[in-house]
This record gives structure tokens, C-alpha cells and sequence, in this order.
């Protein structure tokens, strides 16, 4: 919350866009403004009319290098835009630095998440240090049909203006904490000798050699990738890594995403009963990948590029009792079997569990 | 004579580092600010604020992950103390 608890004393507000930006059709700038607003009308009872003649609460404007609000902008890239607390005359303001490459989707700066922050501040917020809220000072792209509003952002709007008068209160996506011991996964994967841990729209990233474990936007390595990925796995040999979400998958070619993806997982050789997967691994020593749907699983074979016979097969009967799958991967000869927060460790020479550890246990914690 | 590549560096370094803690956390213009001096140096004081702020090593000094975080597109608002 900004220092003094600023905030505005009606909950009908009015906006204004002043100018427009020539990098974007007028039409998609008003969409990303009413866009950004619905973000905060969304869950809590403010509500944002547009007027077009007369002075407005949140006036919106592109503004050049020094626009005579003792904060200049800085040209292309640095500083997108700044906003100013509610108040009179300026209070309540966006401006955004005209000289930045504003867009509606992934290219340059999406318009539409620089407002949404802006207009937070506009609306009594400062910066977050969760690195998933939308009020955290650095620019990380979401793409606007995926985005959610994070529950930091939504615990905070709502501690300045109450809930929304919605029967159900919506809720956001929480940051994960690498050492919060109720983490789960989605999918997990080997990438060139560091372990992917996906979360939602989050990575976390584990180099076996250094402590600590990044955290970050999947679109920030790979903006044309969905958030919410389920399964992926490496195939050490080909230096790719195939990502899963619902009946398709894409293919990482080192780091890049490969050309002509995503395709349909009916590609692979499952039948059209199969609507997604749950989890993979790739056995490096036989070539053989390993795909877990629901009880059940299939096993693929790479070199041949199809399905083996005798497939699916229940997964209590080959690999215990670990029944159903979030995610796995294969290490050092060993595969690790993730399901909710608990881990087995799985010998596929003994053919059996060796250990169960919490899901976690990767991140020194 | 000429500037030294690393000197060159370093001062480029240091202007980022200045105009960050300027623009975002108060670091007030007319300070000298040296990186190296000890004691209670001002541009060391909001070097370890920011750190905090973004849960970095609290080092005081401009380390990779530091410069990397001062290098990315961001908000104008300061992330600290009043802004109006």
C-alpha cells in the first residue's frame, strides 16, 4: 500500500484517454484500457466510466521524454511509464512513455499489463516484491487472454476498497515457494543437466551445482509457450525437450521452441481417447519414453518413432504403488515419480521403489 | 590517455547504479557516491535496500544478479517512499 493510505473516496470513477499511441490501433489501445480497468472492477466494487470532454479521476496519456511532471521519461526501454496515487489534478494520472514499442500481444511491451500496473498504482497500490504479482516493479509478459490477477495484487486492492460484491470472491494464482512444503508440480523436465520444475505460468530452475533455485515466467524464455504446461520430458540424445499441454506438444531444440509446434499428440501414436498427458520420461538407455494418462501408460519408442505393442498398461503393475502421476524424470539411472507433494525414487533395474522423499527435495531447503 | 576498458566498465556501471537508486529509491542527486569507500556511504545504504527489496543477496555491492534486475524494463514509480 502506498505510504498515507491514499485512496479514492467514491467507488464510481471515471477515466480519460487523452492520446493514442501510432504503434497500436486506437481500437486495441481502448480494448487494453478496458481491459486493465476490469483487472481491479473485477474484485473489489469500484467501477470506471469513460468520459471524452471534461477532466476525468485517471486521465491516460503517452507521454514524450520531459512532459513537465518532474519524472522525464527515458526513451525506449528503462522506465514504460509511471502513475500517480489518487488525488486531485494529477493524482490518479498514467502516463506511459510514448517512445516504447507498445503492442497488444508478446511483442515489445503489451500495453494492456503496463496499464493494468499503472492504473494499480492510480488506485492507492506500490510495488510488490512478489515476482509474481502484477504490481512488481519489473516488466514480464503474460499473455492477456492467460492472464490472472495474482491473489498478492487482490489481497491488496481489496485492503484499500473491500471485496467485490460478487457471490463468489474471486481468487489468484500464488507465487510458488520453492521450500513451501505443500508445493506440487505440473510437469518436470531435464534441460542440458539442470532440472525444470513447472508451476502454472512459473519455472523453477535448478542447476545442480549452485544452491539456490531461480524463479520464473515460463514467457520469459518462451513467450509462444501456453502457461499451465503438464508434461514434458528430455530426449538427451536428439537435445530436445517435448512440452504437453492437453492434446498437443511442442518441441524444444536446446532453448529455442522448434519451428511448425505445436502439434497434435495423436502424432505420437495415442488414440483419440487420450485428451492429455500427465506425466513423461525418456530411458536414455533404451530409447524408450515413457507416458503416464491417468491409472495407465504407454510406452513410445523413439528410434522407431511409434507406440510399442502391448501398450497401455496399468501403472500399478509395473511401477508399484505409486499409482496415478503429476510428473517424472529421469536422473542419473534413476526415475523420480512426482505425485502431489510426495516423491519415490524408482530403480527401473530392480524394477522398484528405493526411496520416497518429499516433492521438494530438490531445493536445499 | 585512454580509458581503460574496465574503467570504462565500471563507470558505466556506476551511472546505472546512481541513476537506479535515484529514480527508485531515493538516493538524493547531489551525493557523491563512491563504491568502494566503507562507512556509512549512501549509494551502499540503497544498493542493500534495493537487494532487500527484490530478494537479493544483501551484499552492497553491484553484483551480476543486481545489474541484471537494474538492466530490466520497468514501472517509473519508486519503490519506496512517496511519489506524488
Amino acid at each position: 500500500l502506498t505510504p498515507g493510505n491514499p485512496k479514492w473516496k467514491r467507488n464510481d470513477l471515471t477515466y480519460r484517454i487523452l492520446n493514442y499511441t501510432p504503434k497500436m490501433r486506437q481500437a486495441d489501445v481502448e480494448k487494453a484500457v478496458q481491459k486493465a480497468l476490469s483487472v481491479w472492477s473485477n474484485v473489489t466494487p469500484l467501477t470506471f466510466k469513460k468520459v471524452d470532454d471534461r477532466e476525468a479521476d485517471i486521465m491516460i496519456s503517452f507521454a514524450y521524454r520531459d512532459h513537465k511532471d518532474n519524472s522525464p521519461f527515458d526513451g525506449p526501454n528503462g522506465q514504460l511509464a509511471h502513475a500517480f496515487q489518487p488525488g486531485e489534478g494529477i493524482g490518479g494520472d498514467v502516463h506511459l512513455d510514448e517512445e516504447e514499442d507498445w503492442s497488444k500481444d508478446g511483442r515489445g511491451y503489451n500495453l494492456f499489463i503496463v496499464l493494468a500496473h499503472e492504473l494499480g498504482h492510480s488506485l492507492g497500490l506500490s510495488h510488490s516484491n512478489d515476482p509474481g504479482a502484477l504490481m512488481y516493479p519489473s516488466y514480464s509478459y503474460t499473455a492477456p487472454n492467460e492472464f490472472l490477477l495474482p491473489q498478492d495484487d487482490i489481497d491488496g486492492i481489496q485492503a484499500i476498497y473491500g471485496q467485490s460484491s460478487a457471490a463468489v470472491q474471486p481468487t489468484g494464482p500464488v507465487t510458488p515457494q520453492p521450500c513451501d512444503p505443500n508445493l506440487t508440480f505440473d510437469a518436470i523436465a531435464t534441460l542440458r543437466g539442470e532440472i525444470m520444475f513447472f508451476k502454472g505460468r512459473y519455472m523453477l530452475r535448478k542447476h545442480p551445482e549452485r544452491a539456490e533455485t531461480e524463479l520464473n515466467f515460463v514467457s520469459l524464455f518462451w513467450p509462444k509457450l501456453p502457461s499451465g504446461i503438464q508434461a514434458t520430458y528430455e530426449n538427451i540424445e536428439r537435445d530436445e525437450v517435448l512440452l504437453f499441454k492437453e492434446d498437443k506438444y511442442w518441441v524444444l531444440r536446446g532453448y529455442d521452441i522448434a519451428p511448425g509446434y505445436p502439434k497434435p499428440i495423436y502424432r505420437l501414436g495415442f488414440p483419440k481417447t487420450v485428451k492429455r498427458v500427465n506425466a513423461a520420461y525418456n530411458d536414455e538407455t533404451t530409447g524408450k519414453t515413457y507416458f503416464f494418462i491417468a491409472d495407465r501408460y504407454w510406452r513410445y519408442d523413439e528410434n522407431k518413432k511409434s507406440m510399442d505393442h502391448g501398450y497401455p498398461r496399468k501403472i500399478v503393475s509395473d511401477f508399484g504403488k505409486i499409482g496415478r502421476v503429476d510428473a517424472a524424470f529421469q536422473k542419473d539411472g534413476y526415475v523420480y515419480f512426482f505425485r502431489g507433494t510426495t516423491q519415490f525414487q524408482f530403480d527401473p533395474r530392480a524394477k522398484r521403489i528405493v526411496r520416497q522423499m518429499k516433492s521438494i527435495s530438490w531445493f536445499n531447503c | 590517455l585512454p580509458v581503460s576498458p574496465e574503467a570504462e566498465d565500471e563507470r558505466k556501471t556506476l551511472q546505472l547504479v546512481e541513476s537506479y537508486l535515484q529514480n527508485f529509491y531515493n538516493l538524493q542527486k547531489d551525493q557523491k557516491p563512491h563504491l568502494r569507500t566503507k562507512g556509512d556511504n549512501p549509494i551502499v545504504e540503497k544498493l542493500k535496500e534495493m537487494q532487500a527489496f527484490f530478494g537479493l543477496q544483501v551484499t552492497g555491492k553491484p553484483d551480476l544478479d543486481t545489474l541484471e534486475i537494474m538492466k530490466k524494463s520497468r514501472c517509473g514509480v519508486p519503490d519506496v517512499g512517496e511519489y506524488s
